[in-house]
């Protein structure tokens, strides 16, 4: 099925947004 | 009714403000209840799980993980005014598992578990070929270089004669196999250093005085020793009751970082070391 051009399709490849572990503030060690 | 399993608990992002608040409460809390050591601060949540809790309110089960600052745990500098001991330094990370509890609005601390490590000697000496590592702080050489640095505080000092609470850190400098660098806490005594003549005899101040010493001991050829040291005593802080954690089925876990059980009677604070 067609989408507009520049609409992510459904299911497509998009942002991860990853909900855990959460950013770093400093370092890792 | 929605179909089929509903999960028992609800899962927000870790870097959800609801989730850095549960977080940051457990922080506060470590930071309260240390034992020895430096105040820890948030470097990073790794999971968190927010329970319902009958009748009212929401648990949340969340695991993170700290940095050592460079603050001791008796000194009143805010957290945020705190530095976090770099990797050069030797850093140390906390990993805890908290529940925390919030009911009407107020989060509480319901259980605690926390271990701290030092950083690998590889990490420290990737970013810092020639820096020093932390040394076992029952090693007689580290021993010596407090006592060594405590009594000259005291010898030069005008004011109370200084008592040893407790060793912090330690490092060997690579370079100089014999210079031995110390952090120590003290606290001040009821008597005046200059006229001490059996230390034995001093006591702590009934309103506590604690403070902090730095101090590098270095032996020299000849067998003598080069000593340098700072103590600072810290401004002594108004004693307020801790809250006694909210815990229906509390648990006592042994931990690595120095935690007061939670379900120990809780002493004023001043008096947990």
């Amino acid at each position: 099925k067609g989408v507009l051009p520049g609409t992510p399709a459904a299911g497509g490849p998009g942002p991860v947004i990853r909900p855990c572990p959460g950013r770093i503030r400093y370092f890792k060690i | 009714v929605p179909h089929g399993p509903m999960p028992a608990y609800r899962e927000p992002a870790c870097d959800d403000p609801e989730t850095e608040q549960a977080a940051l409460a457990a922080v506060d809390y470590i930071n309260k209840h240390l034992l020895r050591g430096y105040k820890h601060t948030l470097n990073q949540i790794d999971s968190i799980r927010v329970w319902p809790r009958r009748p009212t309110g929401e648990v949340y089960e969340v695991e993170i993980d700290t940095l050592e600052t460079t603050c001791h745990v008796r000194d009143p500098t805010p957290l945020a005014n705190c530095s976090v001991r770099q990797m050069k330094e030797h850093a140390v990370e906390g990993d805890c598992d908290f529940h925390v509890l919030k009911q009407d609005g107020q989060l509480s601390v319901l259980s605690a578990k926390c271990d701290s490590s030092p950083d690998s000697a590889e990490d420290v000496h990737r970013v810092c070929p020639n820096c020093p590592l932390l040394a076992p702080l029952n090693d007689s050489r580290v021993v010596h270089a407090v006592e060594v640095a405590l009594a000259a505080s005291n010898a030069q000092s005008n004011g109370s004669y200084l008592q040893l609470v407790e060793i912090s850190r330690a490092q060997f400098a690579p370079l100089q196999a014999a210079a031995v660098y110390v952090e120590f806490a003290v606290a001040a005594t009821d008597c005046v250093a200059k006229d001490v003549t059996d230390p034995a005899t001093c006591n702590l101040l009934a309103e506590k005085q604690y403070g902090f010493c730095r101090g590098t001991v270095t032996e020299k050829v000849d067998g003598a020793e080069d000593v340098t040291v700072t103590c600072n005593l810290f401004q002594t802080q108004p004693v307020t009751p801790q809250p006694q954690p909210e815990a229906p089925t509390p648990v006592a876990e042994a931990d690595a970082l120095g935690l007061a059980p939670v379900v120990q009677p809780e002493p004023e604070p001043l008096e947990m070391i």
